[in-house]
């Protein structure tokens, strides 16, 4: 496509793809669109992230992050159509100019580049990194359970060839420390979103104790809100509520790091499920997902403007 | 490329804290030969695990020998694969 009003967001693409939308993006929004590159992926692509900005410096700030599991495919997508969306809706609709004039949004759309792209070339149903683990025949760490987080605790592996392995330490991998580094470098992030798919559910921390947070209750109703507002768009029932009481324990996650770095309002999403097709969701639900999602993403962003910490 | 030919995606639903262990204990068992799609929660949520096709009857036997319910959600993973490329590669056509 020429321009990104000509872009098919109604159907999955390769990195390529993903990388080339991002400059154009950039390129018809000079002013408002930046593209910072955190760092590099174990096999030397840039991680890419798109920063939504109407000015100021070193504003509080929002982080989105989309497709740390590779093969959930709909996420990726779904980031291409937040982008699109904030330049869109950036000076129509009130409720994102408003967040937009205090706040900075950073929009991470491949967040493991290296999975992604050998989800199209080898194996379409790779979820980790793709680092080689000495030793082992295995490759791969699963990034999310990779941050300095309850490391090593139950809730991941130390089999570099599951699935869940945690890695040889924390931030082991530059694709987690690359954030870590940017999160901390910037410390003024003030909400933090990492989007999976699937089995429906928006959830705060902890993953891997099962210690309230001090903060649980407002998350708790934050969540309960962003929930309705998504279900009320085409009636996509979802679960929410702790990490370890919704799903299961999981250590090293990352909003279970961002929540100790004191990002109050961290949440992570599992988006749709339509029982049929699990990571292979058909391209046509992209669009009604993101949709769906976006208005959970307005929910959070608008209580982080409303309510400065 | 890794084809998958002949893998089901399981939906099994565990209905009390027994079967929940025993599902467990098939994941320890066989866990580097299923992918749990979507993991062990809690009782009557359903768990999706990709099963290969060469495992595919030792693992029927074990939840029928249990008597825990399942059903296919994906019958065939390869012929979906191969739509999602289809369709992938028609989008791009016109661009």
């Amino acid at each position: 496509p020429q321009n990104t009003d000509s872009f098919d967001f109604a159907n999955y693409h390769t990195l390529e793809e993903i990388y080339s939308f991002q400059d154009l993006l950039v390129a018809e929004n000079p002013n408002f669109v930046s593209k910072i590159v955190i760092g590099q992926s174990y096999e030397g692509r840039p991680l890419n992230v798109l920063k939504f900005s109407t000015g100021g410096t070193n504003r509080p700030a929002i982080w989105i992050d989309t497709g740390i599991h590779s093969r959930e495919w709909v996420t990726q997508a779904s980031g291409l159509w937040f982008a699109k969306k904030i330049v869109t809706d950036y000076g129509t609709d009130p409720t994102l100019t408003a967040i937009l004039s205090q706040l900075d949004i950073f929009l991470e759309i491949a967040t493991n580049p290296d999975g992604y792209a050998f989800t199209h070339s080898s194996n379409r149903m790779w979820r980790k990194t793709r680092k080689p683990n000495p030793g082992s025949s295995c490759v791969g760490v699963d990034p999310n359970r990779n941050w300095d987080a309850g490391f090593g605790e139950p809730g991941a592996s130390s089999s570099p060839c599951s699935e869940t392995y945690r890695g040889p330490s924390a931030n082991s991998e530059s694709e987690v420390k690359s954030i870590v580094d940017f999160v901390k470098s910037h410390a003024n992030i003030k909400a933090f979103i990492s989007i999976h798919s699937y089995s429906q559910m928006l959830m705060y921390p902890y993953g891997y104790k099962t210690t309230p947070t001090n903060d649980a209750a407002e998350l708790h109703k934050v969540a309960q809100k962003a929930v309705s507002d998504l279900t009320s768009l085409y009636g996509t029932k979802y679960t929410y509520g702790s990490i370890i009481d919704t799903i299961y324990q999981a250590s090293g996650g990352s909003i279970d790091w961002t929540y100790n770095q004191g990002i109050k309002y961290s949440y992570t999403f599992e988006l749709r499920d339509t029982g049929q097709y699990g990571f292979l969701l058909p391209a046509t639900q992209i669009i009604p997902t993101a949709q769906e999602t976006w208005l959970a993403l307005m929910t959070i962003m608008d209580h982080t403007l409303k309510n400065p910490y | 490329k890794v084809t998958f030919e002949g893998h089901k995606v399981l939906r099994i639903v565990p209905k009390d804290e027994v079967q929940l262990s025993l599902i467990k204990d098939l994941e320890e068992m066989m866990e580097f030969e299923l992918d749990f799609w979507r993991g062990l929660t809690t009782v009557s949520n359903p768990v999706d695990v990709r099963v290969p096709s060469h495992v595919l009857n030792s693992v029927k036997d074990y939840l029928e020998t249990q008597n825990i319910e399942y059903s296919t959600m994906i019958e065939d993973l390869q012929i979906l694969l191969d739509m999602e490329q289809k369709v992938m590669a028609g989008a791009r056509v016109p661009q």
